[in-house]
């Protein structure tokens, strides 16, 4: 079982503790303000309440045993990288860190963190991707001229069936799973399932077909 | 080409703004500090000095002509609030907004919110599962249940076909797609397909599967 510590309960910190827990790890909570650490404590292995500063503290905690360690804390940027070079120091392996602007990231990288984190850029680039492509919910690229993406279903593919749509043949697109408006899903869907009105698309596609597909709607 | 309105330059409004003009939008970007203003200018269409609040100002900068306005203003979610009913009366059909915690989201919901944005969550969950399953590579949310992971294929699967993996039956994992490690692309594997040294899988698996495939990792 992966022990993972989190450092810093802030948005970015509390879910990621409340997630890894969710996920069957066990987690080590550490955070200055009381008050955070109350809100995790039902939700976490071990919830301490110190200041990640305090080596002795971390010890105590079991931090330095931890597989791997995220440092979540924001605003004091000088605190986030004191912690992250104790870390190192005590032998931690996996250092994950949250940054707050790209010359905090580069310092976070040259100390060794394996995954620096900009939390807001992240979800920021993939909320604008969908707000350029009408119906693109969210890609992701798995490689040259295969990317999976989630898309409204266009107008004209509704009351259709997959076989009368013939997506693969004419438009390079490979239906992985419909949902419908109510939520419900459908994996490997077959030629004779029909598109209402409200689904959403998983397809596998290049960028030249989602371009066709554009092109149509 | 598409107009769309950012309100509120924070980390995660800044990088929206950046994003959708580097994606060729016409962005109309509002903050009332004006150092945020300025940092942004170069980057987008239109930059205004201005209080959201002021219905005039919006009016001036051209944002209730937007095709979608992203509402990312933070700390302050009074104010948040105000600036979607306004954007809301003014007739904005497509409004994204960042909540600050649950009861937030929800009344952003209730106001007509099309995509409500939790930018440190979404983020903290993808670590969360990165941290967990080792070789997880990206991963897109689609439905309750059912997301998108690239994974390295773990090496207790390497030799072994679908078939005998018996993915789906055991731990509720439907292979979309394997690639080689020169990046030849299958897409619908079938059961005789066997998994070779430094393949990534594409699956469409729950958090639950994803749970279960971090025990035996
Ligand atoms: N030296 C420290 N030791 C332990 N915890 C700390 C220390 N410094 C800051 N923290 C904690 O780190 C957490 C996150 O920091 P902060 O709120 O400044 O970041 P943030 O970027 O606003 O967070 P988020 O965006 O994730 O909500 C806070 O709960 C704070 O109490
Ligand atoms: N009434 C308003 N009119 C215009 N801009 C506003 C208003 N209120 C707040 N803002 C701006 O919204 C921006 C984001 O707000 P804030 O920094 O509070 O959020 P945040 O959650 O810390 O942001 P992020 O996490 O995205 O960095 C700030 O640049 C602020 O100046």
């Amino acid at each position: 079982k992966r022990i993972i510590g989190v450092i810093g309960l802030g948005r970015f910190g509390f879910f990621v503790a409340k997630t890894l827990a969710e996920l069957g790890a066990e987690v080590i909570a550490v955070d200055k303000d009381e008050q955070k650490v109350r809100q995790i404590a039902e939700l976490v292995t071990y919830a301490y309440v110190a200041d990640a500063l305090d080596e002795k503290a971390l010890e105590e905690a079991g931090i330095f045993n931890a597989d791997a360690v995220v440092v979540s804390i924001g605003q004091n940027v000088e605190a986030s990288i004191f912690v992250v070079v104790i870390l190192r120091e005590h032998g931690v392996k996996e250092v994950v860190a949250k940054a707050v602007n790209e010359i905090h990231g580069k310092v976070l990288e040259r100390l060794g963190v394996k995954r620096v984190v900009y939390p807001e850029r992240e979800t920021a680039v993939k909320v604008a991707h969908s707000l350029v492509v009408r119906g693109l919910v969210s890609e992701v690229p798995f490689a040259p001229g295969y990317s999976i993406f989630e898309l409204k279903a266009p107008p004209f593919f509704v009351g259709k069936t997959l076989r009368e749509l013939d997506l693969r043949r004419r438009l390079g697109i490979t239906v992985v799973a419909i949902k419908s408006k109510e939520g419900k899903v459908k994996v490997n869907p077959s030629g004779d399932d029909e598109i209402r009105e409200g689904d959403s698309l998983l397809v596998l596609a290049g960028e030249e077909s989602l371009k066709r597909l554009g092109e149509q709607t």
